[in-house]
C-alpha cells in the first residue's frame, strides 16, 4: 500500500488534480481511497457525483460512534472517499478534523491493507496542527506539491518543503515531486521546473489550464470521467502512471526568500 | 485609539492595502502602528524602505528579553512597524508568532495610549490559533476583509465572517466593511459588492488593479509614497478617510456554500 499526500496553497488545484489522479488509478483497477484534508470539504466532490456523506467532524459532533458507512463513500472508479471537514473558524485548531479523521480511519482498519493507494488532499497554506499530520511517520511516505508559476503559490510550496524538513528526522514523508498546474502565466512551466530543481526535486507533470475542468465540474465529474479521450485526461492518466511508480523521494532544500524571488523574476 | 484588523486570503493584497492605508494616515499626521500577522513577515516592507528589524519570533529565539528597538521600526509617514514572524513550518502552531507579539506589545505599553491607530495585517486562510487573536476582545474592534471577485477569495472572506461570529459573544471585533482588490475579472466590483451586502456589510472601497503597485514595490515603496498624485494613491487615501471614520461594525451573516456559489455564478 502506498500513501501519498498532495499539498499546495488553497485554491491552487489540489482537489482537481487528486480527484483526477484517483479516478485514473481507480479505472485501472487499483483500490484507492481519497481523504480530503481541507476545511473546504469538497476534495472528493467530483468523484461522488451528487452524493455527499457526512464529514468526519460533522459525524463526531453528533456524538455517536463513527461507522465506516457514515463517512466513507464509494465514488467513480470505485474510489473510497472521505472528508475530514472543518471546525467552526475560531473554535480550536483548524486542522483537528484531520487529526480526528486519521485516528478514526486507523480504528476502522483502513491502514491494515486492502488498499493500493491512500491519497491525502491537504491544505498547505499553514503546515501545522492537523495539516502537518499526513506528513508524519505512519501516514504519507511521499508528498507531491501542486503549484503554479505565481510567487504566492511557490512561496507556499517552499513553506511546505520546510515542513517536510521538520518531520524528516522523525521518519516523515519525502518530497516525490512538484506538480505544475497552469494559470496561464508566461514561462510558467519553466518557472515551476526551475523551482523544482532548486529544491532538489523535479516537476513530474505540468497540467495545462483547461476549460474541460470547469465543464466537468458543472457535470459534477472529473475530466477523466467527463472527457476520457481528451488530451487533458491523458495528462492526468500520465500523472497516475508517474505516481504509481513513484519512489524517488528526497529531502528538499527549501529556498531563502531572495532565491525564490530570483526564480520568479527570471520567469517574468 | 482605534484598533483595526485587515484579514483576507493569503496573496489577496492585504499588506499592499494596509501599508498604503498606514502611509496615508501617517502622512495626515496620525500616529499609526502596523503589525504584520502573517508568517510571510513582509507586511511592513513597503514602509521600511530597505531596513529590516528582527521579527518578534526571531527575537524570542535569541533567548534574550525583547526590547522596543529590537522589533519596532519607524517607517514612511512615521508609521511604527512590527512583524510577528513565523515559526518553522510543522513546529507548533503557525500563529504563535502573533500570540507572542501581542503579549510583548502589551508589556511594552503600546496599548496604553500614544497611538491613534493600530492596524493588524492578518493571514486569513485559517481563522484559528494566533490568527484569530486580533479578533478578540482587547485587540481589534473593527475588521475589514480584503477580497477579489474570485470564488477562493470570497470563500476565505466568508470563513473569516464565521470566525467573527465565533468571537462576537465574547466582545470580539465587528465587521466594518469589505475592501475589494481587483484581479481584473469581469463584473468583479459587482460580485464583491453583492457578497458584502449578502453578509450584511458593504464594500467600502474597490482598489483597482494597477501597475503602480509593482513599480512602487520595485522601489520598495507604497503607491502613496511612490506616486502620490496618481488616482491609485487617491483610492488609498479615500480608504484612509473611510477607515478613520469607521464605526459601523456589524455582526456578519456568513453564507451557506450554495449562496456563495450563486453570487459567483451571477458575476460570471
Ligand atoms: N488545470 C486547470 N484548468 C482550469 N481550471 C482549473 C484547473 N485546475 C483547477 N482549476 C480550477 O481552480 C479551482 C480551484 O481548484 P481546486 O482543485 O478546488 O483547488 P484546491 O483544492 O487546491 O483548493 C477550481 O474551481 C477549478 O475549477
Ligand atoms: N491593486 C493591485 N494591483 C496590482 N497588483 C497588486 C494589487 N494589490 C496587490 N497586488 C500584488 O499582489 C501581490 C500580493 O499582495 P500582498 O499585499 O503581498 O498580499 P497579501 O498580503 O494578502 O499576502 C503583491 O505582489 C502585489 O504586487
Ligand atoms: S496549529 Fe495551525 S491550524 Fe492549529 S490552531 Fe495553530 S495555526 Fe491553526
Ligand atoms: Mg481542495
Ligand atoms: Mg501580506
Amino acid at each position: 500500500m502506498k500513501q501519498i499526500a498532495i499539498y499546495g496553497k488553497g485554491g491552487i488545484g489540489k482537489s482537481t488534480i487528486t480527484a483526477n489522479l484517483a479516478a485514473a488509478l481507480g479505472c485501472e483497477g487499483r483500490r484507492v481511497m481519497q481523504i480530503g484534508c481541507d476545511p473546504k470539504q469538497d476534495s472528493t466532490r467530483l468523484l461522488m457525483g451528487g452524493e455527499r456523506k457526512e464529514t468526519v467532524l460533522d459525524c463526531l459532533r453528533r456524538g455517536e460512534e463513527v461507522k465506516f458507512d457514515d463517512i466513507v463513500g464509494r465514488g467513480y472508479g470505485n474510489v473510497l472517499c472521505v472528508e475530514a471537514g472543518g471546525p467552526e473558524p475560531g473554535v480550536g485548531c483548524a486542522g483537528r478534523g484531520i487529526m480526528a479523521t486519521l485516528e478514526i480511519l486507523r480504528k476502522l482498519g483502513l491502514y491494515d491493507g486492502g488498499l493500493d493507494f491512500i491519497l491525502y488532499d491537504v491544505l498547505g497554506d499553514v503546515v501545522c496542527g492537523g495539516f502537518a499530520m499526513p506528513m508524519r511517520r505512519g501516514f504519507a511516505e511521499e508528498v507531491y506539491i501542486v503549484t503554479s508559476g505565481e510567487y504566492m503559490a511557490l512561496y507556499a510550496a517552499n513553506n511546505i518543503c520546510r515542513g517536510l524538513v521538520s518531520f524528516s528526522s522523525r521518519g516523515g514523508a519525502r518530497l516525490a515531486g512538484i506538480i505544475g498546474n497552469g494559470r496561464g502565466l508566461a514561462h510558467e512551466e519553466k518557472t515551476i521546473a526551475a523551482f523544482a530543481e532548486s529544491v532538489g526535486s523535479q516537476m513530474v507533470a505540468f497540467v495545462p489550464r483547461s476549460g474541460l475542468v470547469q465543464e466537468g465540474e458543472r457535470a459534477g465529474q472529473t475530466v477523466v470521467e467527463y472527457a476520457p479521450e481528451s488530451s487533458q485526461a491523458a495528462v492526468y492518466r500520465e500523472l497516475a502512471r508517474v505516481v504509481a511508480q513513484g519512489g524517488r523521494g528526497v529531502l528538499p532544500q527549501p529556498l531563502a526568500p531572495a532565491e525564490l524571488e530570483e526564480i520568479v523574476r527570471r520567469g517574468l
